[in-house]
């Protein structure tokens, strides 16, 4: 009985079925941020719960979901690797045009809050990668990609205003986007390019922000964008959750002392929650410092101390996380560790695997298998170690990434530096 | 940067806690509910 119980701790069984779910089943709303004054529901952008899903949109194309996401960790690696001397140059790393949102079907997070007075309701990304707040605007003097909802119209919004380009919120966007504002007949004028070549250029201005209708900001500073293009399918803009002081989190912190919860759903018939302030954080949280990243004080950085697979821990030794050090953002899909710390996590993995099939790597991911016409998956837990001592064992679906029954992979890559 | 959700943290309650200068963790449940 003790060898049941302890393999049940150290393994997660998972129902196959539970990893493909199907996209018409009914949306189930979290309780959270249903119940929570200060609680916006996350929703993934294509699911039955999201209100801007559009019939055009294609089922999300993994590999290039994946691709995509290399370039957005080529783009941190190369914002925090201004010591490398091998820097990956900026445009060589991303070479990827920027297109249309409307032709990629991606599965981000999306948030509905009101925007405006009279409140326009607008669903946006949150990215705590991030530090602007933008949306798209009219009249998009240069061009505005397809969004589902109508784009704000900042003439017609009472409460709406643009900032001076001699403000002190202006000389603040450099460190926000990595541009230095610019003026525009005294308007400050904003640009922010994204990894993936998105970018958005527009006014810096000041608006009133509904996230309910007892949590309301006035004066929030947030970007007008009138020239917008990229991978933003459908959505109005995006939620900057970043440690910057433009951030939103950093905005509000009179009301909610840059406290912010979320919990990604893992199936597009769930929402989560996006919660600000501490309002119903559970007590079982276990925590670890923030630490500063050189070049990198916007995003938040952790420091992993170790990793186990199926209760074992893995013997990296502690220098293979603390010189690269770690951050978490909550955009990047595939999680990337040092090289030797992945290789020991694939190790002990695959072993734990052993009497399933395996198949051919798939795009970033090398460990893979072929559980085709099986009903259920048992696969070893995984779980993070943090400075300060938390530890933190992932949910099921934080360790596979399932393209389809044949071929349903490790989730993790390894980076090709030891120092990234 | 490409915008999506990071598989890692699914179904986990994180809870950015800036003054402070942590970030915590709770298992959350697979739905989030």
């Amino acid at each position: 009985a003790q060898e049941k119980q302890r393999r049940a701790i150290d393994s997660h069984t998972i129902q196959l079925s539970s990893l493909f779910p199907s996209s018409s089943s009914p949306c189930v709303l979290s309780t959270r941020a249903s119940s929570t004054k200060s609680s916006l529901h996350v929703t993934h952008r294509h699911g039955t719960c999201s209100r801007i899903t559009s019939a055009k949109a294609k089922s999300p194309d993994h590999a290039e979901i994946l691709r995509l996401d290399q370039a957005r960790v080529n783009s941190i690696h190369s914002k925090l690797s201004k010591k490398l001397t091998d820097r990956v140059r900026q445009s060589k790393s991303t070479d990827l045009p920027a297109k249309d949102g409307s032709t990629y079907g991606s599965g981000n997070f999306v948030v509905t809050l009101g925007i405006g007075t009279p409140k326009h309701d607008l669903s946006l990304i949150f990215d705590t990668g991030s530090d602007l707040t933008w949306i798209q605007c009219e009249p998009c003097v240069r061009t505005c990609y397809s969004q589902k909802e109508p784009i704000f119209n900042p003439s017609s919004s009472s409460s709406y205003h643009n900032v001076s380009c001699s403000s002190a919120e202006c000389s603040s966007l450099s460190s926000a986007t990595g541009n230095s504002g610019t003026c525009s007949a005294s308007n400050c004028v904003y640009g922010i390019q994204y990894g993936d070549q998105s970018f958005s250029v527009g006014f810096l201005a000041k608006e009133k922000f509904t996230l309910t209708a007892s949590n309301v900001f006035d004066g929030v500073n947030f970007g007008c964008g009138e020239n917008n293009q990229g991978l933003f399918t459908g959505v109005a803009g995006l939620l900057g959750l970043g440690r910057d002081k433009l951030s939103f989190p950093s905005q509000t912190a009179a009301t909610y002392n840059k406290i912010f919860s979320y919990c990604l759903p893992s199936s597009a018939s769930y929402t989560g929650h996006l919660t600000f302030g501490s309002a119903g954080v559970s007590r079982s949280v276990k925590f670890t410092p923030i630490s500063t990243i050189t070049d990198g004080t916007s995003f938040y950085g952790l420091d992993i101390v170790g990793i186990s697979v199926g209760g074992q821990k893995l013997a990296i030794p502690p220098t293979v996380f603390s010189t690269p050090g770690a951050l978490i953002d909550s955009g990047t899909v595939i999680s990337r560790l040092p090289p030797k710390a992945y290789a020991a996590l694939r190790g002990a993995f695959k072993a734990k695997m052993s009497q399933y099939k395996n198949t051919s790597a798939v795009s970033i991911l090398d460990t893979c298998y072929d559980l085709t016409g099986l009903k259920t998956v048992t696969i070893p837990t995984v779980s993070f170690y943090f400075n300060g001592g938390a530890v933190v064992q992932l949910g099921s679906k934080g360790v596979l990434y399932a393209f389809k029954m044949s071929q349903v992979c490790l989730a993790f890559a390894g980076n090709s530096d030891d120092n990234n | 940067a490409a915008i999506f959700g990071n598989v890692q943290q699914q179904t986990l309650e994180v809870v950015y806690d800036g003054a402070a200068g942590r970030v915590g963790f709770a298992p959350n449940g697979w739905g989030c509910t």
